[in-house]
């Protein structure tokens, strides 16, 4: 053990430990993480070669293989609490994206929440078995995150009760999905639905895109992998063009809006429940800000109790770099944000899974806040932790650069949440929106509630005060 | 009725409403500025598009406000007293901070004075110093194992430079002692100048 690092923990004031319990939600959750984590760093089966010394092609092989590896143990152990799964799947693939990522994330929650009974007896046992593996195909080469834009149609053909897709021009072609490339045989394609010679707007379809048997793609699916990316060397990001793609009626995710076999188009309790999957990636996205972020900071920190540089006072031995009030300045701050963050991500949590509940039981009052809280606190965390990391590499100096420090590849895995499930500038736009209309409502007289209840304080209270 | 106090920077409840406050000014500014907008520009759509500088500033301290509430109001369920006085000083750290950074727009709504903000960067540095000792416990909290944080920096034995030199032995380019692109490229070259 380094005696400058032994000397830090000899100083601290707390208990770590204990600190560690609240952070975890109490020292049962964290004994078993730690559980899950041991069988995973045990287990010779997830041994293998430094990835930074490996091709992109040999690092995706090594992450299906991992993969695969993964869903027979969760069975074998009998793992099957969602955050026991999280646990151990972030283990396996060492925080890292994998080619399965979509399936379990995306697919899987999409069918519990946005399928009928009948469909979830259709797809979700072969899907919880990986006969079917799944993505979720929304993002088009020419749109993102304003989904009312895309342009992939679904036309609804009575005469045989089937959808026809297609891919109308070059910026429709379906692009970044992870996994679509070369792992999954289904998708759930986002569509402009049209029925009856008019367009519903966005709706979701399951696609199959693969041979069950071969893994050949299906006629009129066009579909490979995008090629070499910043980061995400493990995830096959694919595209996917549709030629007069023909899929049964049942094939649209239809829990709320519904298209009847002769073609009438039955509307949604809500148009947002269209991107419910969307809202809780969102949600979860706000927990794994703070986790890169505390990542960056544990490596910066503890190097920078390690390294020694340069001189305070003449003559005196080299100090370690975490005495400077420059690297305090750089560090601390981010430090407490990973901590503010982390507590942010345990109530985003909460609150999603409350609201859910609600919507499940018809009750979509709360589902606007929701909307707008999700979107605004995944740009605002990710931004903040994005910049953080980066500042964190340049704290640990030249050696933040090797990727030996991990720094790069804590980045590169985490900045893309500034684009994915919606870019942030946009996302704060639509909380704005959500602000603007409370802000207007409680102008009116009207009594807000939730978050944004200071608004209505606001209207009797904030007046610019001279000092 | 209820005029805006002039923000107590050491006191986490009153940073917490100085936050709110500066949220409600600028959601307040950023919809008074849709307004104007609207009674000038051709469309709803055009007046939304020249706000959306002042609508993603009235977003971004709205998350701020609601990270700087949560962050307080967790401190209520620690019990544990040393700790609660380490997160305290996280929490006001974080807090100044973003106070720091952000202080025109709190300068601008009458919740800090010029004086404060030099106060301010004072209390910056002290808590800087409070927090100094307990650095490496608050990221061993976090408690990452060395497997899952992959790297040679962060390593929790701090055997930093051991292991960097390990790692660099490990690399494709050294598996041999000589690369075989001298054998291909140098030497043919060296040998025809």
């Amino acid at each position: 053990m380094n005696p400058d690092i032994c000397r830090e923990r000899e100083n601290a004031t707390f208990n770590a430990e204990s600190l560690t319990y609240i952070l975890d939600g109490g020292p049962e959750k964290t004994r078993r993480r730690r559980e899950i984590e041991s069988l995973v760093v045990n287990d010779p089966d997830f041994q293998h070669e430094d990835l930074n010394f490996l091709s992109r092609s040999e690092r995706y092989e090594a992450a299906v293989k991992k993969s695969a590896q993964m869903i027979l143990k969760l069975r074998e152990y009998g793992i099957s609490d969602p955050e026991e799964i999280y646990f151990y799947k972030s283990v396996v693939h060492r925080g890292r994206s994998e080619p399965l990522d979509l399936h379990l994330g995306m697919f899987l929650p999409t069918l519990l929440n946005q399928a009928t009974s009948e469909q979830q007896d259709r797809f979700f046992m072969p899907a919880w078995n990986l006969e079917i593996i799944g993505t979720y195909a929304q993002t088009e080469m020419g749109h993102g995150t304003h989904i009312r834009a895309l342009e992939t149609t679904s036309t609804y053909d009575p005469s045989t009760q089937e959808f026809v897709l297609n891919s109308p021009t070059v910026t429709s072609i379906k692009w970044w999905p992870g996994g679509l490339g070369k792992t999954a045989n289904h998708a759930i394609v986002l569509a402009q639905l049209y029925t009856q010679g008019k367009c519903h707007g966005l709706h979701a379809f399951i696609v199959q895109t693969r041979c069950m048997k071969t893994h050949m793609p299906l006629p009129g699916v066009v579909v490979g992998d995008i090629g070499p990316k910043f980061g995400f060397d493990e995830v096959d990001n694919g595209f996917l063009k549709l030629e007069n793609v023909r899929i049964p009626r049942t094939n649209m995710l239809m829990k709320y809006a519904q298209v009847q076999p002769d073609g009438t188009y039955v509307k949604p309790p809500s148009d947002k429940l269209t991107y419910g999957t969307m809202v809780f990636i969102r949600s979860m996205i706000v927990g794994e800000s703070s986790r890169a972020l505390s990542k960056a900071c544990t490596i910066a920190i503890r190097y920078s109790a390690v390294r020694h540089q340069s001189e305070i006072r003449p003559g005196e031995p080299e100090p370690q770099i975490l005495d400077y009030q420059t690297q305090q300045y750089k560090l601390f701050p981010l430090l407490a944000t990973a901590y503010a963050f982390r507590f942010v991500g345990q109530y985003m949590s909460q609150t999603y899974h409350r609201i859910t509940g609600d919507i499940n039981q018809g009750d979509f009052s709360e589902l606007p806040e929701l909307h707008a809280l999700s979107a605004g606190l995944k740009a605002f965390t990710t931004w903040v932790a994005s910049a953080g990391i980066e500042v964190c590499r340049m704290a640990c100096g030249g050696h933040g650069y090797s990727r030996c420090s991990s720094l790069p590849d804590i980045y590169v895995t985490f900045t893309p949440t500034c684009t994915y499930e919606g870019e942030n500038t946009v996302m704060m736009l639509q909380t704005a929106r959500y602000l603007v209309k409370s802000y207007r409502q409680a102008s009116e007289g009207q009594r807000l509630s939730g978050i944004v209840s200071y608004l209505n304080e606001s209207q009797s209270r904030v007046q610019p005060q001279p000092v | 009725s209820a005029r805006p106090t002039v923000t107590n920077i050491n006191d986490l409840a009153s940073l917490v409403e100085a936050y709110k406050l500066r949220a409600a000014k600028l959601v307040e500014l950023a919809a008074k500025s849709l307004q104007g907008e609207m009674q000038r520009s051709k469309s709803p759509e055009d007046a939304w598009n020249n706000t959306s500088i002042d609508l993603v500033r009235a977003s971004d301290a709205h998350c701020h406000y609601v990270v700087v509430k949560l962050f307080t109001a967790k401190l209520s369920e620690v019990k544990d007293t040393a700790i609660h006085s380490v997160l305290s000083t996280l929490a006001l750290l974080y807090a100044l901070h973003g106070v720091s950074i952000h202080s025109g727009d709190f300068l601008q709504a009458g919740l800090l004075t010029v004086p404060q903000l030099s106060q301010i960067s004072q209390r910056l540095k002290g808590l800087l110093s409070e927090l100094r000792p307990n650095a490496v416990a608050l990221v061993d909290a976090f408690d990452y194992r060395d497997e899952m944080l992959n790297s040679s920096l962060g390593r929790y034995d701090g055997n930093v430079y051991e292991h960097m030199f390990e790692w660099a032995r490990k690399s494709p380019l050294n598996r041999t002692e000589v690369h075989e692109s001298y054998h291909k490229y140098l030497k043919p070259l060296q040998s025809k100048l």
